[in-house]
């Protein structure tokens, strides 16, 4: 392997990335899988841990473009040249080009196109402080060499480059050592539409941030953002951690919500599961997405308008899917809606106040959880647990209490 | 058969774009042409072992090959 001249590497652990544009070879899902998937191969090795946004300035700009496109390095058409990028740094470092001349496509077999996982992860090396490496079967070496993708490992050699920069990933492994049960391919969501080509901001100076921990998780002071059932586990939001409960492991898994949905963006504001169609929405300010497992369903996200809410409400706080009644109750500030799932629709008579049928768990509500029977309504380091039937106050435990501390 | 000479040209000028491209090779304008050709063939032994082709130093049938395989925009060699 071989680095930059001085070596140029992130100075943080925490990188953004923004797809500036598509190419018309793909579906956007498409591309936003690849990109997502180029990401991780890096992520798992590394401390690194990458954030899409959508909007402003990222580390990593990615984009698409034919010929001259507003640096030194035109593209050449189709052939030769595939794409670039450049090393860490303010302004245009890090940023990944990739020639619109070439036909891009998701496979590796047919030979109408480049697979664009494949260059994506080569470049983004570049992104991150690697050159070329004359070790043939290496991700970074300079030829595109077709290759099967599916179960796509890093070469030894890229593995020591990029751990020369960066060093290993923490003990506590950035990625699930275990698959949810079922699974099916990732589908990633449409993101927004393509923005302008090569928004040329002044460049940034590289701010070193002191990366976000995850704390522990019998820290008394330990609140979370969202709580969701999925496929009998428990997984518990935090900013980008995850704390994943399963029955069929007696230990807390530690994962991030890049390991599971690369392309969501972290800091949901709730979660529930429809269990019987294993279904989990997600929610972030005015907009939610569904997924399926790993695979994040086509059409996604949308606005929250959809499911029946006012223009007011901006975003919800909490929701939790009694599989019961077939209701999922959304919480936002002191009121909350019932939504009928098998109708699609909100119930009417909603919004009612919370305190009128919760009596004694207050508001806002972070986040809540149905679990044998009971809701758990998290707020702040707070969980109150209340006996669904009755909609009686049964105990008031540590949010964390589910962690066996 | 011997390569038909304008197809040589062709072929000089792409290997001097690839070697410029990415093998930081700037054409001297020397008086010499011996010189020249001695710079350029410099740069075509650095491709061939990064590549691990056999160093001739001479602009093969196959260093040809490897120099048109679709590749990556960043330089292998850089000052």
């Amino acid at each position: 392997y071989s680095t930059f001249p001085h070596r140029p590497t992130w100075k943080k652990e925490d990188v953004t990335y923004r797809i500036l544009n598509y190419t018309p070879d793909m579906l956007q899902a498409d591309v936003d899988e690849a990109i997502a998937r180029a990401f991780q191969l890096w992520s798992s090795v590394t401390p690194l841990r990458f954030t899409r946004v959508y909007s402003n300035q990222a580390d990593i700009m990615i984009s698409f473009a034919a010929g001259f496109h507003g640096d030194f390095y035109s593209f050449d058409g189709p052939g030769g040249t595939l794409a670039h990028a450049y090393a860490p740094g303010g302004g245009i470092g890090g940023d990944a080009h990739f020639d619109e001349d070439e036909n891009w496509t998701k496979f590796t077999t047919n030979n109408a196109g480049y697979n664009l996982f494949l260059v994506a992860a080569h470049e983004l090396g570049h992104s991150l402080g690697l050159s070329h490496s004359n070790v043939f079967g290496a991700l970074m070496y300079p030829i595109y060499t077709p290759t099967d993708t599916r179960n796509y490992q890093l070469h030894q050699d890229d593995i020591d480059g990029i751990q020369a920069l960066y060093g290993p990933p923490k003990e506590s492994s950035a990625l699930p050592t275990k698959a949810f049960p079922p699974q099916e391919p990732t589908e990633m969501i449409p993101a927004e539409a393509p923005t302008e080509m090569f928004p040329r901001e002044e460049p940034t100076e590289m701010t070193p941030s002191k990366p976000p921990q995850r704390p522990d998780d019998c820290d008394p002071h330990l609140t979370f953002d969202a709580i969701t059932t999925l496929r009998g586990e428990t997984l518990f939001f935090k900013d980008s951690y995850v704390w994943r409960k399963s029955p069929y492991f007696a230990e807390i898994e530690h994962d991030t919500i890049f390991s599971f949905w690369p392309s969501l963006i972290a800091g949901f504001d709730a979660a529930y599961e429809v269990d019987n169609k294993d279904r989990v929405l997600f929610f972030k300010d005015d907009q939610y997405w569904a997924v399926s497992g790993y695979s994040i369903q086509s059409g996604f996200p949308k606005p929250i308008q959809n499911l029946g809410f006012p223009a007011s409400v901006g975003k919800i706080d909490a929701a939790v899917h009694d599989q019961n009644t077939r209701r999922t109750y959304f919480f936002v500030g002191n009121k909350y809606w019932s939504f009928n799932e098998n109708t699609q629709s909100m119930e009417r008579g909603y919004p009612r106040m919370i305190a009128a049928d919760f009596q004694g768990i207050g508001y806002p509500i972070d986040a809540a959880l149905q679990k044998n029977g009971y809701f758990y309504f998290f707020r702040g380091t707070n969980q109150y647990e209340v006996d669904i039937k009755k909609k009686k106050l049964s105990r008031v435990m540590k949010s964390n209490s589910w962690f066996n501390c | 058969f011997p390569v038909a000479p304008e197809k040589e040209k062709e072929d000089m000028q792409f290997a001097k774009k690839y070697l410029e491209n990415f093998y930081d090779f700037k054409e001297e304008k020397s008086l010499f042409k011996a010189k020249d050709l001695n710079h350029m063939s410099d740069k075509i032994r650095e491709m061939q072992s990064f590549f691990g082709l056999e160093v001739t130093g001479e602009l093969n049938h196959k260093t040809l090959d490897m120099m048109k395989q679709p590749r990556c925009g960043i330089p292998d060699v850089r000052s």
